[in-house]
């Protein structure tokens, strides 16, 4: 664990409270994609498989594993039952089968070990990457978004941002080589980010409404 | 590809 490291993974669980308390506070989930948060869970799920293992690193890894399974099934429930009439699925329309498809393409071809744990894991690490590409898409649909919805994302991305120099840091304090799968696959997903946080730091923090230049 | 992976990260 490092500096890095830490921060990301508290800003990961930041972004979360934040999209709870979006929810709960304005009781609406209007601006999220339900098919993002869909993912999300397809992605701890396919990662924590390992949780049935037992194979133990620590209590932080654990307590955070199952937070994070059971915070993004709890989303999907606030989604689809308790404030299902505030999700507009017209405007959330990003086919997530193209993300889908070639992540397990992808996750065949690259990955530690033929095993049920390490292609779920490959697969997940590929799938995170561009997990947030509905919502981004549904940002770019509507031009705008509530100021609270810009936190969340901009956390996500801070998280994402943050784990780059955990590699490179990790890459000299460590003896373990390069989790190429992992790093490769965080570079990209951190990329996606780019645009939105440019627009995040130039208008959102600067006290203005986040809207898409037409 | 070469066994990395503690798997150590979220």
């Amino acid at each position: 664990m490092n500096f890095f490291r830490l921060l990301g993974d508290l800003s990961h669980l930041a972004s979360i409270f934040i999209l709870l308390h979006k929810i709960q506070t304005t009781r609406s989930c209007r601006g999220i994609s339900f098919k993002t948060q869909v993912l999300y869970v397809v992605v701890f799920v396919t990662r924590y498989l390992d949780l049935l293992t037992f194979q133990f690193h620590s209590i932080y890894n654990t307590v955070m594993k199952l937070f994070f399974i059971g915070s993004s099934i709890y989303i999907l429930y606030l989604m689809r039952v308790r404030f299902r009439p505030t999700n507009d699925p017209s405007i959330d329309t990003f086919r997530i089968e193209y993300l889908l498809g070639p992540c397990a393409v992808l996750s065949l071809i690259f990955n530690y070990g033929y095993t049920w744990l390490e292609i779920p894991w490959s697969f997940s690490i590929f799938l995170e990457s561009v997990a947030i590409l509905p919502q981004l898409f549904m940002l770019q649909r509507t031009g705008e978004a509530e100021t609270i919805t810009t936190h969340y994302i901009a956390a996500l991305g801070a998280y994402r941002a943050l784990y780059i120099p955990n590699w490179i840091f990790r890459y000299f304090t460590e003896d373990n080589g390069v989790d190429a799968i992992a790093v490769v696959a965080g570079i990209v997903q951190t990329a996606l980010y780019v645009d939105f946080g440019w627009i995040y730091f130039t208008k959102v923090l600067q006290g203005q409404k986040f809207e898409l230049p037409a | 590809v070469q066994a990395f992976a503690a798997h150590d990260e979220l």
